[in-house]
């Protein structure tokens, strides 16, 4: 993984085959995890960064849940990189307490479409009987405020939230996996584009019980991210920061416990959207890194 | 495979209620095919539409009629999507095989 070209968007086959030289290379740190099939039966991966012992508290992160926003899944890689091979004593403070679970393609029927049809395409490729139209909008399909407004019934909108809560294995795999695990104490789903990080809730303005205290490490997150490059990022709850959504991923896992739940919407300078040129990635996986440490040291500093 | 030649991405920037209100009815005009990157959010947040070639010329000629100011945030978008994928078989050529 020394030769591999993170400066350079890749496809769903050599994502896939980066993992597996990973965990060959890191045998004592990464493993990984099949926690699902999708609709089209590709194999749903997980990535496991663990010292040992057994179901210790956790951080996941997601990219790619979205499909299109590609500077996602390129990041992930990026990250998966920067773990096996950080030597800061951050991380292995964190790594010396808590597992990490890395899903790099969260959406991969919906992210192989984007290299073969349709490069514009963010939802998963699931047909339901009935409907004129394929895919579900995977980030609208959680059982949160499910069906609620700020998700679409039609079939055919880009935010279509499905014929019924987790009625998308993509969804379904997080959802098990989550419940199965039971001691994940944050969850940090990234989307792009538009520079914010937020977190609960989106479906209701009812404010979360934790919002100052995770207000105040969204503060700090952003504040780590924008030394680097001065991207400006804003922060806050979903609802207030961009608009009402329902049925969202972050939203489910704050439910289910999970306190420090965030989502990034990952740069882009305001020129090209989904389509943020390859030589974006690297700076724009770096600086997002500084502020998952943050988050994810305040996490190890505040186990509950 | 889909293409996008003559797709364009327009970027509104709401600055009043009125302007943020016309923007959200074009979510409904589902006959336009727009694609929104970033939806209505409040005032002062960017709105970006990528707009199918057909739907460009009414969809500019509705925003001029009521007022309501855009610029061009990506001019031709199959001109990005040629490029990104001609960046990424350049680099597939030049990487070595494990």
């Amino acid at each position: 993984t020394s030769t591999f070209d993170y400066t350079s968007y890749h496809t769903l086959e050599e994502i896939y085959a980066f993992m597996d030289l990973l965990v060959a290379e890191n045998p004592n740190l990464v493993s990984k995890l099949e926690i699902g099939h999708t609709t089209e039966n590709r194999p749903i991966y997980v990535l496991k960064f663990s010292k040992g012992g057994t179901n210790r508290p956790a951080i996941w992160i997601d990219t790619g849940i979205h499909s299109r926003e590609w500077v996602t899944q390129a990041s992930g890689v990026w990250f998966a990189k920067k773990i096996v091979q950080e030597q800061d004593q951050g991380l292995a403070n964190i790594l010396d307490q808590m597992d990490i679970f890395l899903e790099i393609v969260t959406n991969p029927d919906g992210f192989a479409f984007t290299h073969t049809s349709n490069r514009m395409w963010r939802k998963t490729r699931s047909k339901h009987s009935g409907s004129l139209c394929v895919g579900v909008d995977p980030n609208r399909n959680w059982d949160a405020g499910f069906g609620g407004s700020g998700a679409s019934s039609n079939p055919c909108s880009e935010t279509y939230r499905g014929p019924y809560a987790n009625s998308e294995p993509e969804v379904k795999a997080i959802v098990d996996f989550v419940k199965n695990h039971g001691n994940i104490k944050a969850f940090i789903s990234i989307h792009s584009y538009s520079q914010l990080l937020l977190y609960p809730y989106g479906y209701t303005t009812t404010a979360v019980p934790d919002k100052e205290e995770l207000h105040q490490v969204a503060k700090e997150a952003v504040a780590a991210l924008s030394s680097l490059y001065g991207t400006n990022y804003k922060y806050g709850s979903i609802i207030t920061t961009i608009y009402q959504a329902s049925g969202g991923t972050i939203d489910w896992t704050y439910n289910q416990g999970i306190k420090y739940s965030f989502t990034f919407e990952l740069r882009d300078t305001g020129r090209y959207g989904f389509l943020l040129p390859a030589s974006q990635i690297v700076p724009t996986a770096q600086e997002t890194w500084k502020a998952l440490e943050v988050i994810m040291a305040h996490t190890r500093g505040h186990l509950y | 495979t889909e293409n996008f030649v003559g797709h364009q991405v327009l970027r509104i920037v709401p600055s009043s209620d009125a302007e943020l209100q016309k923007v959200r009815e074009l979510q409904e005009l589902e006959h336009l095919e727009l694609d929104f990157w970033l939806s209505p959010r409040g005032l002062g947040d960017p709105v970006d539409i990528r707009v199918p070639f057909p739907s460009l010329q009414p969809l500019k000629a509705h925003l001029e009629a009521n007022g309501v100011p855009y610029s061009i945030m990506i001019e031709d978008v199959q001109a990005l999507v040629d490029l990104e994928q001609m960046q990424m078989l350049r680099r597939r050529r030049f990487v070595p095989r494990s």
